[in-house]
């Protein structure tokens, strides 16, 4: 979905 | 995590270092925009305060120490060590107008009301465009040292990959950021311009050189 509860990404 | 955020990451890692060690070697920071680098240091504050909160990997928690350490430390020398090279006439981007629409932006678009998303996302939509004030800076001097060219290709380089990355995570793992890809696009589009004058001039050994 959309909310990204956590980023992974730098 | 796959090859094309990796080899985004490691330029991204290259075009910090490759100006923290131009600005330290050469004792000069004649030709940087000191705003540009404020404005990277911004972004990295405001996008790895989950460090206090959430641990990811070694790898996410050392690559966001180094990036804030090498960007505070940019900083330090353009306006504290090596200030007197400064270049502070050409550095004359407004960034008020660059931050005031990117923050109420944030505030309107983002994926959560938390403090934490408001700011990554204000992280996000202001990295899109932090490089403006050296692009700027290149096009009222009318010319850019090579090693510069060099950290400005990376730099560049670093956000195209993550756009493939991101076509990668969506087709491999349904994955998707729509505020990550649009203004990972934006500021992609920003270099088009530069990568051309890259590839045709600092890559044929002429010096990069914009008509006045």
């Amino acid at each position: 979905g959309m909310s990204v509860d956590e980023h992974d990404e730098l | 995590m796959n090859i094309f955020r990796l080899f985004g990451d490691l330029s991204h890692l290259a075009a910090i270092i490759i100006l923290l060690l131009k600005i330290w070697k050469s004792r000069s920071c004649a030709g940087i925009s000191g705003k540009s680098q404020i404005l990277f240091a911004i972004v990295f504050t405001t996008r790895y305060l989950d460090l206090l909160t959430s641990f990811i990997s070694l790898y996410n928690t050392s690559m966001k120490m180094i990036y804030i350490g090498c960007s505070y430390a940019t900083v330090y020398l353009i306006y504290a060590k090596f200030r007197a090279t400064y270049d502070g006439n050409h550095d004359s981007f407004r960034v008020e107008f660059l931050i005031v629409p990117v923050g109420g932006l944030a505030v309107l678009i983002n994926h959560d009301f938390s403090l934490l998303e408001i700011l990554w996302t204000f992280s996000i939509y202001l990295e899109s465009v932090a490089i403006l004030p050296q692009l700027f800076m290149i096009s009222k001097t009318g010319e850019a040292e090579t090693i510069t060219t060099h950290y400005l290709f990376c730099q560049g380089l670093y956000r195209a990959l993550y756009l493939i990355n991101w076509i990668w995570r969506f087709y491999f793992e349904g994955f998707f950021d729509m505020i990550a890809i649009v203004a990972g696009v934006v500021q992609t589009i920003l270099y088009c311009d530069f990568f051309y004058l890259y590839v045709t001039k600092v890559l044929k050994g002429k010096k990069l050189s914009l008509p006045a």
